[in-house]
């Protein structure tokens, strides 16, 4: 039978939450071994900064909905073995000790998360008790403001994140790539944004190799 | 239908995307 836009919205938030229960909100033992691999063991401050993270979410979550706050899921979802298939090595010692890598990822992890329960409805306009105008719109870019995050360090984790979650839906792998398409043609480059840096870095080593000739 | 346009190629991945090195 066609598909309402509820029914989809209701399948998404099912599949979701098998996702989050199959899942579960420990690091799996696969990601564990990754982090007992590294150099400098990531545990602890990855919790702390789930933890200091999540407040922070929650905080700015409850100021724009109102005092209808959500418990928040804590989970980092790992990725690890095809980098391990592609590079040989087993000690991520730099990528999982990276503060900005751990807030992208959960950064992204939310975005699912609301873009799955909010859909359009965070968009409406609200009121707090108070009777006050609530900052109602938590759409993509709303996120990287909570986090202090730049479009461009969230952008390197799209692609991961949806061939790590296989299972993710139909809708929000649209939705991410969305976000992609929104942060390449436009947040990218504000005129803050590290992308400058970059490419003013690369072009300062110098060309690495001649381009192709054009093709006749 | 819809699929996701993968844009990394084989030989890269998030550990350089975020080796600032």
């Amino acid at each position: 039978p066609p598909q309402t836009p509820v029914r989809a919205a209701m399948n998404s938030i099912a599949q979701l939450r098998v996702d989050l229960i199959t899942s579960g909100d420990q690091p799996s033992s696969n990601l564990a071994v990754y982090f007992k691999n590294c150099t400098v063991d990531p545990t602890e401050e990855v919790l702390q900064r789930v933890e200091s993270l999540g407040l922070l979410f929650s905080q700015r979550f409850g100021q724009a909905v109102g005092p209808r706050c959500v418990g928040l899921g804590k989970q980092v979802p790992p990725g690890l073995n095809t980098e391990e298939k592609r590079l040989s090595v087993q000690n991520f010692s730099k990528l999982l000790n990276d503060s900005t890598f751990h807030t992208s990822l959960l950064a992204c992890a939310l975005e699912v998360v609301m873009a799955t329960y909010g859909g359009s409805t965070f968009k409406n306009g609200g009121y707090s008790n108070g009777g006050v105008p609530v900052e109602t719109d938590l759409c993509f870019p709303w996120i990287l403001d909570v986090f202090q995050l730049t479009a461009f360090d969230f952008y390197k984790v799209i692609e991961s994140f949806i061939k790590a979650e296989p299972s993710l839906s139909k809708d929000i792998v649209k939705h991410l790539e969305r976000c992609e398409h929104l942060i390449m043609e436009t947040i990218a480059w504000r005129e803050d944004s590290p992308l400058f840096e970059l490419l003013k870095r690369t072009r300062e080593e110098g060309p690495v190799e001649q381009a192709e000739p054009p093709a006749t | 239908s819809h699929s996701y346009h993968f844009g990394l190629e084989e030989h890269e991945g998030i550990t350089e995307l975020f080796d600032s090195d």
